[in-house]
């Protein structure tokens, strides 16, 4: 994997086959775990960074639950490396790593980001039909059992943000919630993209967490390290401040679960590509996003509960 | 395949309330004819809208009747999406082995 292209976008093959090398070339630290299938028959492949120990506490990572957000999953293949090449030389991420397992799903919507390559560069959804409607897929960020069906998702299945038939209907969705059930996530971290954000519960409600101050002062310190390197700046907030209502979304389910550490990362664009950032800005935006996540991996560690 | 020939992004700047009720009336009225990349969330706070070429004036003059402020984000999204296919072409291709 030292020879993969980080710099470039990267069809979905090509990603699975690079989580294969990279578990052959480290089988004591990486290994892959399918969680599930999606609609369409596809692995839902997690990788699982540990140094030892049994249902340790555990980061959660993922990318491209939205398809056409390809700046994310191809940060998320840029993660994988980094891992595996500052673990036991930055003594920060050695520290974490030394007490918490680390699980990274890279193509979180793998219909839908298949689809990007082949039918449709804009697709968001999974990629399941309907029953009755001529429209296809689900919105897999609105299909969470928090606040499923209430305002700021979509009852028509036309529509972007369509909520689907029932919380969990997707598979691609349920397998999360399964593996999540069954591990010791001490932190939920879901990248998207575009619009430079780090947001926190609650997003379907307007009332605080209880953990308001602490997830509010994180984030603040998360964006500040993100800025430190290229100066690409970053709001945060709740979901509902930050941007607007958006019910059964994915952190405030993780955080109905008791995982305080739930966020949600917009990365860039800072507006003049949107979902379609040149590859150029991939590494960048991998590299400023991982200061972030070290921010927040290291508070973990740091703030056991 | 999809193509996006002629199909705009257009950043919509709401200045006040009222503006942000007209483009929630127009995300109403064209849901399926449009593609929110950047919806709808505070005043100031811009909305990015991929607007299909045959609704484009029609969306251009609801905006400009109502003097809503707008700009074209991408003027041809086929165009910019030829050439991120032409970057992973060109990216696969071997490099001569040294």
């Amino acid at each position: 994997t030292d020879s993969f292209d980080f710099a470039n976008y990267h069809t979905l093959e090509e990603i699975y086959s690079f989580q294969d090398l990279l578990v052959a070339e480290n089988p004591n630290f990486v290994s892959k775990i399918v969680i599930g299938q999606s609609y369409e028959g596809r692995p839902l492949n997690v990788l699982k960074f540990s140094t030892g120990g049994t249902n340790r506490p555990a980061v959660w990572i993922d990318t491209g639950i939205h398809s056409r957000e390809w700046v994310t999953q191809a940060s998320g293949l840029w993660f994988a490396k980094k891992i595996v090449t500052d673990y036991g030389t930055d003594p920060t991420l050695t520290a974490i790593l030394s007490q918490l397992d680390i699980f990274l799903e890279i193509a979180t919507n793998p219909d839908g980001y298949a689809f990007t390559h082949s039918g449709n560069r804009m697709w968001r959804k999974t990629r399941k039909p309907n029953p009755g409607s001529s429209c296809v897929g689900v919105d897999p960020n609105r299909n969470w059992d928090a606040g499923f069906g209430g305002p700021g998702s979509s009852g028509n299945p036309c529509s972007q943000t369509y909520r689907g038939p029932r919380a969990e209907s997707e598979s691609e969705v349920n397998s999360i919630v399964e593996f999540v059930k069954s591990h010791n996530i001490k932190a939920f971290i879901s990248i998207h993209s575009y619009s430079q954000l780090l947001m926190f519960p609650y997003g379907y409600i307007r009332s605080r967490i209880k953990d308001y101050t602490e997830l509010n002062n994180l984030a603040q310190k998360a964006v500040t390290d993100l800025a430190s390197l290229y100066g690409t700046s970053y709001k945060f907030g709740s979901i509902i401040n930050a941007i607007y209502q958006a019910s059964g979304g994915s952190i405030d389910w993780t955080y109905s679960q008791g995982i305080k550490y739930s966020y949600t990362f917009e990365l860039r664009d800072t507006g003049h590509y949107g979902f379609l950032l040149p590859a150029t800005q991939i590494i960048p935006t991998a590299q400023e996003t991982w200061l972030a996540l070290m921010t927040i991996m290291d508070h973990t560690l740091k703030n056991p509960y | 395949k999809v193509t996006f020939e002629g199909h705009k992004v257009l950043r919509i700047v709401p200045k006040d309330e009222v503006q942000l009720s007209l483009i929630k009336d127009l995300e109403e009225m064209m849901e399926f004819e449009l593609d929110f990349w950047k919806g709808l969330t505070t005043v100031s706070n811009p909305v990015d809208v991929r607007v299909p070429s045959h609704v484009l004036n029609s969306v251009k003059d609801y905006l400009e009747t109502q003097n809503i402020e707008y700009s074209t984000m991408i003027e041809d999204l086929q165009m910019l999406l030829d050439m991120e296919q032409k970057v992973m072409a060109g990216a696969r291709v071997p490099q001569p082995q040294n």
